[in-house]
């Protein structure tokens, strides 16, 4: 899931 | 990072430098559908609004700004520069019917109610859709320069490459984000219709 802070993908 | 992701974001970077090209060179934005842009623009700005709060690579960083600069450069171009060559006529998609609905998704469907994930959530539910006033121009005039079905390859590819990258990321990472892979299926499929076209015709194109 949807778990480290942010968005790494552009 | 990995090889369907990278080969994703040149697919994407080699789309925007195309079409900044095909309009600085040709001097026109016939055929184009500056809703599209102005909403990709969007899409950029309300994604990359991160740029400010966090780092996460030069990478990142570096095609973030790339994006959004190429983005309103677009803009600039074909509302600005080259305006009396914009088909306004033909480009009568709606806006507002794609960017309230997806405003109103982004607020009930996401992974969290904070002001940046609101935004990030908007614009992946945004660029799922934001190509549909293109399509639909294209479908009004009937025709698509041989350059423009370029453009539409690359950005429709990158998309698709995106979800390789996630089948990878999943089954090496363990990672998946539910609502990046739905938005990318949807804009991946808008693209089927014009990439059976792309691959048969070769040359200019009629939707």
């Amino acid at each position: 899931n949807q778990d480290e802070v942010g968005h790494d993908e552009l | 990072m990995n090889i369907f992701r990278l080969t994703g974001d040149l697919s994407h970077l080699a789309a925007i430098i195309i079409l900044l090209l095909k309009i600085w060179k040709t001097r026109s934005c016939a055929g184009i559908s500056g809703k599209s842009q102005i909403l990709f623009a969007l899409v950029f700005t309300t994604r990359y609004l991160d740029l400010l709060t966090s780092f996460i690579s030069l990478y990142n960083t570096t095609m973030k700004v790339i994006y959004i600069g190429c983005a309103y450069a677009t803009v600039y171009l074909i509302y600005m520069k080259f305006k009396a060559t914009y088909d306004g006529n033909h480009d009568s998609f709606r806006m507002e019917f794609l960017v309230v609905p997806v405003g109103g998704l982004a607020c009930l469907v996401n992974h969290d109610f904070s002001f940046l994930e609101i935004l990030w959530t908007f614009s992946i539910y945004l660029e799922s859709v934001a190509i549909l006033p293109q399509l639909f121009m294209i479908s009004k005039t009937g025709e698509a320069e041989t350059i423009t079905t370029h453009y539409l390859f690359f950005l429709g590819l990158y998309r698709a490459l995106y979800l390789f990258n996630w089948i990878w990321r999943f089954y090496f990472e363990g990672f998946f984000d539910m609502i990046a892979i739905v938005a990318g299926m949807v804009q991946t499929i808008l693209y089927c219709d014009f990439f059976y076209l792309y691959v048969t015709k070769g040359q200019g194109i009629s939707l």
